[in-house]
């Protein structure tokens, strides 16, 4: 369903979020 | 790198310049990498395609941050920082000699886009200084002044 295309997405989008800011040494 | 996403454009100027460093000097390619990475995720890291571009350019920054890892550049962002704001004014001092000098040609033109270029990528770092923002203003500014003066066969004033 939608939702749960949605859910995949954000949480995609976390995982890149949490890299970056491991890449940048702030987690 | 796979094709880049529409959606993602305006970062397209900020990765080639990464391509163009490369082996020059890899840590004004991987600060590039790294702002159209920061900047790509705000334009849009929801569909599919961006999604995917995203990724790989992610998995491309960890890769140079493992390989850069030794390099204070990399390692301390405010290292970094001097290194990315250094070679910039290098760029844009260049290019505002040879511009004083009535120089015109592509060379100096490329220098001081790139050094526009590497002022966004400054403002990795945190919100740039007015002194910054004047510098980024005037370069992008002269490089198409000079560029369209050139085309239309005119001499830059």
């Amino acid at each position: 369903t939608g939702s749960v295309g949605t859910s995949v997405a954000s949480a995609e989008q976390d995982e890149l979020s949490q890299r970056l800011a491991k890449l940048r040494d702030q987690i | 790198m796979a094709a880049l996403p529409a959606q993602l454009r305006s970062i397209q100027h900020h990765l080639r310049t990464a391509q163009e460093h490369e082996r020059r000097d890899p840590v004004v390619a991987y600060y590039c990498r790294l702002y159209a990475m920061q900047t790509g995720m705000k334009l849009d890291s929801k569909t599919p395609e961006c999604r995917k571009f995203l990724i790989k350019l992610m998995d491309q920054l960890e890769l140079m941050k493992k390989d850069l890892g030794d390099n204070d550049s990399i390692s301390q962002e405010v290292v970094g920082n001097a290194h990315i704001e250094n070679y910039a004014l290098k760029m844009f001092l260049y290019a505002d000699n040879e511009d004083r000098a009535g120089r015109f040609h592509k060379n100096m033109i490329k220098s001081f886009y790139t050094a526009s270029l590497l002022l966004d990528v400054v403002s990795v770092f945190g919100e740039l200084s007015e002194e910054n923002i004047q510098h980024r203003k005037y370069a992008r500014w002269k490089a198409t002044y000079i560029h369209n003066c050139l085309k239309n066969g005119e001499t830059p004033q």
